[in-house]
């Protein structure tokens, strides 16, 4: 039995539009530790992993493990049904093919019932582990992707480098060439303006700014983006889901031939 | 032009 109401519900329809784009197809694991996700993009590149803790939820009831198998765009259609302000509880049963979305308006004056198939995914589950990076990046999560927005309209891949003068993001495509500075910047009174950078030492990497675009999708979720590197790992490029969880999205590298 | 890498480069399937 699975029973997860949550308030907010448009927290989980944002959580829906922002990774769809990328995986197609996922398990969503349930404990009692929270809601989570990992799945890969088709070519392995790129990777999301979701945690909506179980504090987070209204009512959070999970008896055992369970894990669905969902196609995320059928899921975001279903969702999309849901009312801005909607509460949401997703329901579920061992051994039943069907997951059920569950919205209730505010006032309780409506309530809607959709119910999903599920599917059998299989799934590599890869292990991440713990880290220290070479630097990482704190900046408004609306600045980044009015970067990545605009690198992309130049060139395919973005160097991001980190310094101590500041974080660079530098494209270069055929109508020419863009570098981007944000220089360190602390905002006492509206500290998720702030970009602050901790730096352990200068890491320079280079992505592919289709993938970099899609993870800012996930923008909505969180005024502030934390972006980890190191020139031994993927980058990862994280959101915080107020009092729940995150959605952090890890991204190869290119490397010259 | 620079080669992608993968996830497994870096991750093991655990």
């Amino acid at each position: 039995m699975l029973e997860l109401r949550l308030i907010q519900g448009s927290l989980l329809k944002k959580v829906l539009e922002a990774i769809k784009d990328l995986v197609t197809e996922a398990n969503f694991d349930c404990s009692a530790t929270g809601f989570s996700l990992q799945a890969m993009d088709s070519s392995h590149v790129a990777l999301v992993a979701l945690l909506l803790r179980s504090e987070g939820f209204d009512h959070y009831r999970c008896d055992r493990n369970l894990s669905m198998g969902i196609n995320l765009n059928n899921m975001s259609k279903m969702l999309r049904c849901a009312g801005p302000e909607d509460i949401i509880t997703i329901k579920g049963d061992d051994g039943t093919d069907t997951v059920t979305f569950m919205f209730e308006s505010q006032k309780q004056d409506k309530i809607s019932d959709f119910e999903m198939k599920l599917m059998d995914i299989d799934s590599e589950h890869l292990g991440i582990p713990d880290a220290e990076y070479q630097a990482i990046v704190r900046m408004p999560s609306a600045e980044f992707a009015r970067i990545c927005k605009d690198l992309g309209s130049i060139g395919d891949t973005v160097v991001i480098s980190v310094t101590k003068e500041g974080v660079k993001f530098f494209t270069r495509g055929d109508v020419g060439s863009a570098n981007i500075v944000c220089r360190q910047n602390t905002s006492v009174d509206k500290p998720e303006d702030s970009t602050v950078i901790e730096m352990n030492e200068p890491v320079s990497l280079t992505f592919a700014l289709r993938y970099m675009n899609s993870f800012t999708k996930a923008t909505t979720l969180s005024e502030v983006v934390t972006i980890s590197l190191s020139s031994e790992l993927p980058v990862v490029v994280e959101y915080k889901i107020a009092e729940m969880g995150y959605i952090r999205f890890y991204l190869a590298p290119k490397i010259e031939d | 032009t620079p080669l992608q890498l993968q996830l497994y480069n870096y991750f093991i399937q655990s």
